[in-house]
């Protein structure tokens, strides 16, 4: 992995202008790193607000961001990521990507309609809302 | 489980056909569109509209419900972890009125309502199995009705004259509940626990429910022996299915009690509480906004 690493450091990251504290703290804090992101939507947005009637607002949040090439505990991801990850890196096969940085773990929504026949219905769906960010 | 299968048997023996609606391999096979959020979700997908024209529900209903969601869920919907109910699902359902006796008043037997009601089940899925069933009845709390009444709720359930020649058309059922209310200005709404009467209905798969009730409240003599019987102005009662969906998209409640240790609970027919929303849900919040000032 050391020509990898070089390789990545060789890529010209910092301006000379910027001061050395700035440059370092890239290394400490990994930009772009694979997260988890909020996003809030209302149903009156999609027009959907003449059927579902609660919640008003809902934010299903996403994941994005790069993943580390040592995915370890942080990440909970299985060892098969770090296999996927030298396969990709050693591109031994073309076709095998990155791994990706997906949701690991939902919440539950509760959501109140009205049905196309007038009757109300409260029902309560799993895996609607993404909190927690997994790379595999 | 038992919708696994289903959808499995979907996907093998779905026909492809040129130009059919992708979402349409989610249609059950008895081609009713059932599913809950999905398939509108795939319909948005498919044809970008926001789903099918609705019919506007009552607005007392509606008001009932939205009370409901908030005593279920938080402000940003995520259902309460506090609740120990097993039912993922609750609908509403108004009647037509077949016929509606108007409310006859008188000083000794009482006021006396009885109205002859027609429910439309076809929402309720395969998936989704009857747990409990009240009739829901508001009152005006603008009634000159002393504090507490007796009343006795009559149910006389009727079943459509069955198709097949093969089973002989039944006596219409008859079942009497009694049960006693007491009219709090506070409360608007109260609800009369039907479960043994439509459990068998709704299990059978039979989604058109007739039934007559007939409401009489009598004064209680004890505490206002002068007080005027005068009409209830009783809206007709609506009728709310407390369900537990079994399907993947649906949350299940005993998985997330099953690992926070807890037994679960079996729920027996008769054993769910019945009370007023009303006080259960302020009961809720008071005891939350409670929480956030300590």
């Amino acid at each position: 992995g050391q020509e990898t690493v070089s390789s990545g450091l060789k890529k010209p990251l910092v301006p000379a202008s910027l001061n050395l504290s700035e440059y370092f703290k890239q290394f400490l804090f990994p930009q772009n790193e694979c997260e988890l992101h909020d996003f809030r939507l209302s149903f009156s947005q999609l027009k959907w607000d003449n059927w579902i009637v609660a919640p008003h607002r809902y934010s299903p949040r996403y994941c994005k961001g790069d993943c580390p090439r040592a995915v370890g505990h942080r990440y909970g991801s299985p060892v098969h990521t770090m296999v996927q990850n030298i396969i990709y890196e050693k591109q031994l096969d073309s076709s095998v990507p990155r791994p990706s940085c997906v949701p690991a773990k939902y919440s539950p929504l509760s959501v109140l309609t009205i049905e196309p026949d007038g009757s109300i219905a409260y029902k309560e769906y799993e895996d609607m809302i993404a909190t927690r960010c997994t790379c595999r | 489980s038992l919708a696994s299968r289903g959808e499995a048997q979907i996907a093998a023996s779905a026909e492809w056909e040129p130009g059919a609606e992708p979402w349409s391999l989610l249609q059950p096979l008895d081609g009713r569109d059932r599913s809950g959020l999905l398939s509108p979700l795939f319909k948005v997908l498919c044809d970008g509209q926001g789903g099918v024209p609705r019919l506007q529900p009552d607005s007392r209903a509606l008001r009932y419900m939205k009370r409901l969601y908030k005593a279920y869920a938080t402000k940003e919907g995520i259902p309460k972890s506090n609740r120990s109910h097993l039912y993922n699902t609750v609908r509403l359902f108004t009647p037509h009125v077949q016929h509606d006796k108007q409310a006859s008043v008188d000083q000794v037997t009482g006021t006396v309502r009885s109205v002859d009601l027609l429910f439309n089940l076809d929402r309720v899925t395969a998936v989704e199995h009857l747990l409990k069933s009240v009739l829901l009845y508001t009152f005006n709390t603008s009634v000159s009705f002393p504090s507490a009444a007796n009343c006795v709720c009559h149910l006389v359930l009727k079943e459509p004259a069955s198709s097949s020649s093969k089973t002989p058309p039944r006596a219409p059922h008859s079942v009497t509940f009694k049960s006693q209310f007491e009219l709090k200005k506070k409360y608007k709404w109260v609800e009369v626990d039907v479960t043994a009467l439509l459990q068998p209905l709704v299990a059978s798969d039979k989604r058109s429910v007739h039934v007559s009730v007939t409401l009489t409240c009598v004064k209680d003599q004890r505490q206002h022996p002068s007080a005027q019987v005068s009409a209830l102005n009783l809206a007709r009662p609506s009728l709310l299915l407390y369900l537990n969906d079994t399907s993947a998209q649906a949350r299940h409640r005993w998985y997330s009690l099953r690992y926070k240790g807890s037994p679960s609970q079996a729920p027996d027919q008769g054993g769910l509480p019945a009370c007023p929303i009303g006080e259960e849900a302020a009961k809720g919040v008071r005891s939350s906004r409670h929480r956030h000032r300590r």
